[in-house]
């Protein structure tokens, strides 16, 4: 996956991170100090779909088939993840239970076109 | 309008900075609410020190080395499947010479989305007198009517011979008490004699009781194969 710059417009992984402190969280959620959640932007032109990261799934030569057969059908490429991993959370529940769970897909780490 | 129906983040490019900082926030609330079951975050009045803690999760660690494998016997979790690990500690009740209550609260959220794996109740004694102490514990299970029935949760019996903790399984009984859609486990503590019996810590904070379980989601559809 690409991370996005300045003058980046193509699919990219724009970071994004939500500080607990910041949003008044901080008292119940004890550990990270934050989530990095990051998210995807950019275009995604047609020559482009399936590339990076999906280029060898079995979605993306379905769909790379209806393209070439039939033109009604084509959808437009997009840009989504295409990597995530699971954020670790050590946090106070509504009983002042302490619990620890690894919540799934929950960070971005690479974007790609569909 | 159209390409937003594919491409979920497309409408955030034509937002101000602000606005799309707002938005992003307020889906990383929600969705880290959603996925613990939350419907709102919890408001907390009554932290656990962090002696407790502190002392809970190094107790936890000298029994679970770094780099052990799971008990023998415990199922692995499965793909996408999301496991918990909760440390809950006592809230003592009424106790005389002899007996001790301990009650153990466990959120609607857990008790009723999840299937417990392994739990462990630790319990930390002064004992006064070398030699065997035994004692009772009783799990309580409350009844519909506000009361308690003590044959509702089982009987067991612990020998204390030094100062320190004691451990015991509590998996079945916490299991048992989520499946009749208990959230409270209460337990009565016994001792035989009066004199030179060992004492329950309850009210050193370093050394309260807890209860330390791992669950795991309940998935509605799961299949076995025999």
């Amino acid at each position: 996956g690409i991370d996005c710059s300045g003058d980046s417009r193509t699919c990219c992984r724009e970071e994004f991170f939500v500080d607990f402190k910041e949003i008044g969280w901080e008292d119940w959620i004890i550990q990270p100090e934050g989530y990095h959640m990051n998210y995807c932007a950019g275009l995604c032109p047609l020559h482009m779909a399936g590339i990076p990261g999906l280029a060898s799934s079995f979605h993306t030569a379905v769909l790379n088939l209806i393209k070439a057969n039939n033109a009604d059908a084509a959808v437009d490429s997009c840009c989504v993840p295409t990597q995530r991993r699971p954020l670790s959370l050590l946090y106070y529940d509504r009983d002042s239970n302490i619990v620890k769970t690894d919540i799934p897909d929950m960070i971005v780490d690479a974007c790609g076109c569909t | 309008a159209a390409k937003a129906v594919w491409c979920p983040a497309c409408g955030l490019a034509a937002l101000t900075p602000t606005t799309r900082r707002d938005v992003l926030v307020a889906l990383a609330k929600q969705s880290i609410l959603s996925k613990l079951h939350l419907p709102d975050r919890p408001n907390i009045t009554q932290p656990t020190s962090r002696g407790a803690l502190l002392t809970a999760l190094r107790r936890i660690h000298a029994q679970q080395p770094v780099g052990t494998a799971p008990s023998p016997g415990l199922p692995h979790p499965g793909v996408g499947e999301q496991e918990y690990e909760i440390l809950s500690f006592a809230e003592t009740g009424s106790s005389t010479s002899r007996s001790v209550h301990l009650d153990f609260h466990f959120t609607r959220e857990l008790a009723g989305s999840t299937e417990i794996l392994q739990a462990t109740l630790y319990l930390f004694w002064a004992v006064p007198s070398p030699g065997m102490h035994p004692i009772t514990i009783r799990f309580v299970h409350p009844d519909p009517t506000g009361g308690t029935t003590p044959e509702g949760g089982g009987e067991t019996r612990l020998e204390v011979q030094r100062d320190g903790w004691a451990t015991l399984d509590v998996g079945q009984t916490i299991q048992n008490l989520f499946k009749q859609g208990g959230q409270r486990l209460s337990v009565e503590l016994e001792v035989m004699e009066e004199q030179g019996s060992p004492l329950l810590a309850v009210h050193n904070d370093s050394h309260r009781p807890f209860v330390a379980a791992r669950a795991r989601a309940r998935t509605p559809h799961r299949v076995q194969r025999r």
